[in-house]
């Protein structure tokens, strides 16, 4: 729920500053996070160049903000140790854009109830809420999801959850740390009046008949044909995976008909960028013949090509498999376009095609390197508790090779939980040698896809580790992050391939088992994971400070202002503090400090006697107006012999 | 063989509001700063 007043909300594009001390994972982290924002609202955030207010991030002692802009020039936010995670800096920076705890708001008695027992002692305060004069929760329902809800243990002196929720499904739904609500970025848009995200391009699931606005291309021998399910497979789409009768639609390609050579073009609606980078993401299910192929072209328009020009990014090299296979391409684009999907026969007999679905497109850089976990569910299950296993190695394109660890069924100190943990591991000699030891400032990230067909609604799980070149291993004088040659173990794949592994950084409390069952964390029975290095060396530099800078409110005014009866001090055009003072139904405060009280009674008193007073005096004047004119003319016509008329006739 | 392969960046802590708790915070609602001059 959000705090009432136009004077806390902040312009939609929020100057931030990093602090020196903030730890460089955590920058990494809030940069993410500020993604997020763009990609699914119309928040974006820059760079503190000078503006009056801006946010001030920095390593304070645990995670903190204020809510919404209080106009005190920098106002803090604090993101200190553990406080590294993406959606707790999205949920700190929702407190900065003017929102408080989803159970604080008016109405929460209706959907929770508050265990006063069970609180700690001194903690009560804790679960205040606002009223509707106070707060408002811009006609959303309530919302368990909320990323902005405390969890049922919040706070709590024993071992029984201090937040019961009235529908007892919600239980284990509230205090969600993952990502964005539906709910949460309704608010963010009512509140900010927000009409579109900043780097959301297209998203499609081909449910609706208008396939989202695209054409079949000119120029080919076949179309793409949209269908629940496809001689030869799949049987069901991937959005709805058969959950809704009637529901589940893709885009298909047969090859099992036509000539070796034959085409369709599939084209996406004019699309406008703004960054110049783009990532394009779709599941395709591959059924046809080896040979047959899917490329994806773009068509550019510019000056020179009103009419768009053709140009070729990527044949895809998926053979043919029985799954819906995910695939991402990095696309770099500065003119008006479209994407085309084109799907083309090759050699041979075939007994299916290519399918297209869930595609999204957006300006955000793509992740680099997948991995699925087919049977996730019985893995979790049946997977012995303190067991980890192993992703594949992925080569990044800085050279490091690296490796994701999971706990599938929790730790003895974590039941109950995923783990996930980071390694470098050993790549091949040659390369490992020219590489930097120890690996400066490489960012690594695991997500957890949510894969939800709409990218913008995806409550994603992801949390990074940083490598940083001076951390010593513990009791030791080697480093944390060399080469894994030097200080890490000889390992052995499943097929007998040996390699090094060095020190595991991460978590044991990833996700919770029970989440990881929710949403669509598990699709078709299998999980992705999205894992991606990135060199942020960039951010152990200052950020800069700017030369000049909008004359802050002197520190904030409304400091030395008193205001009386629980009237609120608020700065006036960033330059007065004037009071806000306290109303009720048939009362309020006034005066400069709200020290002075009126009431409907009071102004009754005051116009009934108002009222009699001015008829009083009214009533003399006109009766002194009266003799005074009277005697003015007697005198008059006495003077110059005038005669006084009285009436003569009747 | 005696290295460590494994650290808990989190300390199994799951949720900021035991991480601010483990910090001996103690906010208005676990995590906002709130301005008593402010009177809000």
């Amino acid at each position: 729920n959000s705090i009432i007043g136009d004077e806390y909300l902040w312009p939609t594009t929020v100057p931030y500053y990093f602090g020196d001390d903030l730890d460089i994972n955590a920058k990494g982290v809030i940069l993410k996070a500020f993604e997020q924002y763009r990609l699914k609202t119309c928040i974006d955030y820059k760079p503190w160049s000078g503006e009056k207010n801006y946010i001030s991030v920095f390593k304070g002692s645990g995670c903190f903000s204020s809510v919404g802009n209080r106009r005190v020039g920098k106002q803090q936010l604090s993101i200190g140790a553990g406080c590294d995670r993406i959606a707790t800096i999205e949920h700190e920076f929702l407190h900065a854009l003017g929102f408080w705890h989803e159970q604080s708001r008016a109405d929460r008695d209706d959907y929770v109830t508050i265990m006063w027992d069970r609180i700690e002692a001194g903690r009560e305060h804790n679960f205040n809420k606002y009223d509707d004069t106070t707060s408002s929760s811009l006609n959303v329902p309530y919302d368990y999801g909320s990323m902005m809800h405390y969890s049922k243990n919040s706070f709590r002196n024993g071992t029984e959850p201090t937040i019961v929720t009235k529908i007892p499904s919600f239980s284990d739904v509230i205090g969600q740390r993952m990502e964005f609500s539906d709910s949460d970025l309704l608010k963010l848009s009512r509140r900010y009046n927000c009409t579109r995200t900043t780097t959301f391009l297209d998203t499609c699931d081909f449910e609706l008949e208008n396939i989202c606005g695209m054409i079949q291309g000119q120029g080919d021998q076949a179309d793409w044909e949209r269908v629940s399910e496809a001689i030869g497979g799949p049987d069901m789409d991937y959005s709805n995976m058969g959950r809704c009768t009637g529901t589940g639609y893709f885009m298909h390609f047969s090859t099992i008909n036509g000539m070796e050579g034959d085409s369709a073009l599939l084209e996406s609606r004019l699309l406008y960028p703004n960054r110049n980078y783009q990532c394009l993401q779709f599941f395709y299910y591959h059924s046809g013949n080896v040979n047959d192929k899917l490329e994806i072209w773009v068509r550019e328009y510019n000056e020179a090509n009103p009419d768009g020009k053709l140009r070729m990014i990527e044949v895809v090299n998926g053979l043919p498999e029985p799954l819906w296979q995910l695939h991402h391409l990095s696309l770099a684009i500065s003119t008006k376009f479209r994407v085309v999907f084109k799907g083309t026969k090759g050699a041979g007999t075939s007994t299916g095609g290519i399918s297209l679905d869930d595609v999204n497109l957006s300006e955000t850089t793509c992740p680099e390197h997948v991995w699925r976990i087919k049977n996730f569910k019985s893995i979790m299950e049946n997977t012995p508790m303190d067991t980890i296993i192993y992703s594949p190695r992925f080569r990044s394109k800085y050279g490091y090779t690296f490796q994701m660890g999971l706990y599938p069924n929790g730790t003895s100190t974590s039941p109950g939980e995923l783990g996930a943990f980071a390694y470098l591991v050993s790549g091949d000699n040659a390369t490992d040698d020219n590489l930097t030891w120890p690996c400066p400032w490489m960012q690594i990230t695991m997500m957890l896809m949510d894969q939800h067909a709409d990218i913008r609604k995806r409550m994603s799980n992801q949390r990074s580790i940083t490598t940083d070149p001076n951390q010593k291993l513990q009791d030791s004088t080697m480093f944390t992050w060399d080469n894994p040659r030097k200080v890490g173990m000889e390992v052995e794949d499943a097929d007998g391939t040996k390699y090094f592994r060095g020190p595991g950084y991460g978590t044991s409390v990833y996700l919770t088992q029970a989440r990881a069952l929710t949403r669509d964390f598990i699709k078709g029975g299998d999980a992705i994971f999205l894992l991606t290095m990135e060199d942020i060396a960039h951010l152990v530099s200052s950020q800069p400070v700017p030369t000049t800078v909008e004359p802050t409110t002197p520190s904030n005014l409304c400091t030395s202002v008193k205001c009386e009866n629980n009237g609120v001090c608020v700065m006036d055009n960033d330059k007065i503090a004037v009071c806000r003072c306290a109303v009720g139904n048939d009362w309020w405060y006034y005066g400069d400090r709200c020290q002075y009280k009126s009431s409907n009674n009071d102004a009754m008193v005051t116009a009934v006697v108002s009222s009699v007073v001015v008829f009083a005096v009214m009533l003399v004047v006109t009766v002194v107006s009266v003799v005074c004119l009277r005697k003015k003319y007697k005198k008059k016509m006495n003077k110059t012999g005038g005669v006084t008329t009285t009436n003569m006739y009747a | 063989t005696s290295k460590i392969t494994e650290y808990d960046v989190d300390g199994g802590k799951e949720d900021l509001f035991e991480v601010n708790q483990a910090a001996g915070l103690d906010l208005f609602e676990g995590d906002i700063l709130f301005d008593e001059k402010e009177g809000r």
